[in-house]
């Protein structure tokens, strides 16, 4: 349920940290990373364990949950990659969070779309 | 104006002024309706302005607003994606046809939206999976969302009243000041030539001919049969089920609830 890869972003990208205001940002980041594998890692013991510790970690450390995130890899030594253009396609490495059904846990039913419409005088 | 609502209800309302049509975690519909002619109180769409909110490693909060004669093809802000997070492009504006019609694509919430300017006024359609469009926010009782629970009673109009007084032969619009609510239209359709006009274009006499018909009476305003057409184009694009395109009337009730079959 790609948790382990959340995982091991964040034990990447904290390794050669300095100022707690970077671990925080990477924080964050682990926290978002887990959260997308929220619907598929129902269950998963990994998972919730990472939970736990985010929110040792927070307080640890003092994070708040509110500021900058990075995402891992864009953290390592290449440049960060130029914003999409106008109307481009979908990043292929943008978040499962950020398409609905590709969100979906893998044996949920399809969802179900409802229509809503306004015209006329 | 005319009211499909999630659970495939159908109303025509009055609704002038600014109400919400769709309110959630997600998004904010808002449209504004003024008066077809002076003193009338059937009214149509003339702004329209939808919200979408920060949405985690996906979007930036993007406000898009549509009038009468402006129809970008853009979120206010001049972009046309979600922002430069990594899952930007899964929000974006497309224009289909410049000034006419625009549909925006929110993919990180399963949605799609259309907007077009049909004569003066301004339509609105959208398809969001059920989940999305319940997603209330905590403390919200969302009751004047019209997209969700339909136009409240006191601002709806009776729709069978109305044409059977028209199919009748009296006046189906009364001038300012008889007390007739619907107000004098500036070119008169007598109920058998709103009916042709309508059929043009709708071939089955369901609740969106009934809607063309009703707008022509009340508006002599020929665009409004085009209004119909298109919200009818956009169900068939934008409604899971194919069996419920059409709407029909119930036997009672105000504003011409659906059925099952005609």
């Amino acid at each position: 349920c790609r948790i382990l890869k959340c995982n091991s972003e964040f034990w990447a990208s904290t390794s050669s940290l300095g100022p707690e205001e970077e671990f925080c940002t990477a924080l964050r980041a682990y926290h978002a990373c887990v959260r997308r594998t929220a619907r598929t890692c129902r269950g998963d013991l990994a998972y919730h364990s990472a939970q736990h510790g985010i929110e040792d970690l927070m307080g640890q450390h003092n994070c708040s949950r509110e500021g900058p995130t990075t995402q891992p890899r864009t953290r390592s030594r290449t440049p960060p990659p130029p914003p999409p253009p106008p109307d481009s396609q979908e990043r292929s490495d943008a978040p499962e969070v950020c398409h609905y059904e590709r969100g979906l846990p893998r044996n949920a039913a399809p969802p179900n779309y409802t229509h809503c419409g306004f015209f006329g005088d | 104006p005319h009211l499909r609502t999630f659970g495939d209800d159908f109303h025509t309302c009055i609704v002038e002024g600014a109400w919400p049509l769709i309110h959630n975690k997600y998004l904010s519909v808002q449209v504004t309706n003024t008066p077809v002619l002076p003193g009338s109180s059937a009214t149509a769409t003339s702004k329209l302005t939808i919200i979408f909110k920060n949405f985690q490693e996906c979007v930036d909060q993007k406000t898009y607003h549509a009038e009468t004669n402006e129809l970008p093809a853009a979120f206010a802000d001049g972009s046309r994606n979600g922002g430069e997070r990594h899952g930007g492009a899964a929000l974006r504006v497309l224009e289909k046809v410049p000034g006419q019609h625009v549909e925006i694509q929110a993919r990180y919430i399963g949605t799609t939206m259309v907007v077009r300017q049909v004569g003066r006024y301004l339509t609105f359609a959208v398809r969001m999976p059920e989940e999305v469009a319940r997603a209330a926010e905590d403390g919200d009782n969302h009751d004047l969302y019209l997209c969700l629970h339909g136009c409240p009673l006191s601002q709806r109009i009776d729709f069978r009243t109305f044409r059977q007084r028209a199919a009748g032969g009296r006046a189906p619009a009364g001038r300012p000041g008889s007390g007739d609510q619907l107000g004098s239209p500036p070119h008169t359709f007598t109920y058998q030539s709103a009916v042709a006009k309508c059929k043009e274009r709708l071939l089955v006499e369901d609740l969106y001919f009934q809607s063309c018909v009703f707008d022509l009476l009340t508006s002599g305003d020929v665009s409004f049969s085009l209004a119909a057409y298109y919200a009818f184009e956009d169900v068939k694009m934008l409604h899971s089920n194919k069996d419920k395109y059409h709407l029909f009337e119930k036997a009672v009730g105000l504003g011409g609830a659906p059925s099952r079959s005609p």
